[in-house]
């Protein structure tokens, strides 16, 4: 799965995420990823995601959307990264990724997964990683 | 008046070593196409669509060609999109012919008032607005039959997350 959030020059927010699914899935199985407010979300007056990992417990915690109602009630984007993915685990023993970006253009990166394979743009700042967990 | 910024991700899963020099050449590429993007002053929406359309074209990602494979040997594709401004979002789901889905789910969102297009109907509506399919082929690998023949030939539960299986037999995975 990969994804992508931007914040442009007027300040709007905008949020995309594309798969393959999973090895070996059962034909007409979907994940997160395409459905709004799991695998990706994005609110001008919040914030954008996107998600990565086993779709199934993304979805039946509507994680997408719920780090978005995190940012919109005052956590910065890195605290809303690190409380969905702990969520994710404490609830349902899910894996995987979240990027966030908030209205301001700050930034929000967590998983659980053993890697995540990341990049960042902005003027004056370019950065790459692969963090490990 | 924004600074414009980007974030992108390949993907979070238990990443062997081998794959680590692909990715991150991968990330930067698509790094690339959505920051000119957003440097000439385009929009969020564009710069998303160009920076994945780059990694779904990119085989070192489970997305576009190079993506895992179903049970039966396929590659069949999600994506969606969403525009922070409108809170309109386009999304398809399990397309088998289309190289970027991103780019269809972009069409799903300015050219549709539905947000979720799936299978046949999906891969209609794109032809109905210029997209030129592909056979499920073009985006077939080796890489990912052997991925998926010897998952099957091992009868072991995915790994693909955790680097440890997470369940027991394959099929208890879905």
């Amino acid at each position: 799965t990969v994804g992508a959030t931007a914040l442009d020059a007027d300040g709007n927010l905008a949020s995309g995420t594309s798969t393959g699914g999973t090895l070996d899935k059962l034909p007409g199985r979907v994940g997160d990823s395409s459905l709004i407010g799991c695998g990706c979300y994005a609110d001008n007056e919040s914030a954008a995601t996107s998600l990565t990992g086993w779709g199934e417990p993304i979805m039946k915690l509507v994680l997408g959307k719920w780090a978005v109602d995190r940012v919109a009630a005052g956590a910065t984007p890195q605290q809303a990264a690190e409380a969905a993915i702990a969520h994710l685990h404490k609830r349902l023993g899910g894996h995987g990724g979240i990027i966030v970006m908030g209205p301001d253009g700050s930034l929000g990166l967590a998983h659980n997964t053993p890697r995540m394979a990341w990049g960042i743009a902005s003027e004056g700042r370019r950065e790459i990683g692969i963090t490990r967990n | 008046m924004r600074k414009p910024t980007l974030l992108i991700h390949g993907g979070a899963w238990a990443m062997p070593d081998a794959d680590i020099a692909a990715h991150e050449n991968g990330i930067s590429n698509a790094l690339d196409a959505g920051w000119a993007v957003l440097e000439r002053g385009g929009s969020a929406v564009d710069a998303v669509q160009a920076a994945i359309t780059v990694m779904e074209d990119d085989e070192a990602f489970d997305a576009g060609r190079g993506s895992y494979l179903t049970r039966d040997g396929r590659v069949q594709l999600d994506a969606l999109m969403m525009d922070g401004k409108s809170l309109n979002a386009g999304g398809v789901g399990c397309v088998e012919r289309i190289k970027n889905p991103i780019q269809l789910a972009r069409l799903v969102l300015d050219e549709s008032p539905h947000v979720y297009f799936v299978g046949t109907g999906a891969e209609r509506f794109a032809m109905q607005h210029g997209m030129r399919p592909c056979d499920n082929m073009d985006l077939v690998i080796p890489r990912e039959q052997k991925r998926l023949y010897d998952a099957q030939a091992a009868g072991l539960g995915d790994t693909t997350f955790t680097g440890a299986p997470m369940a027991g037999p394959l099929d208890s995975h879905d």
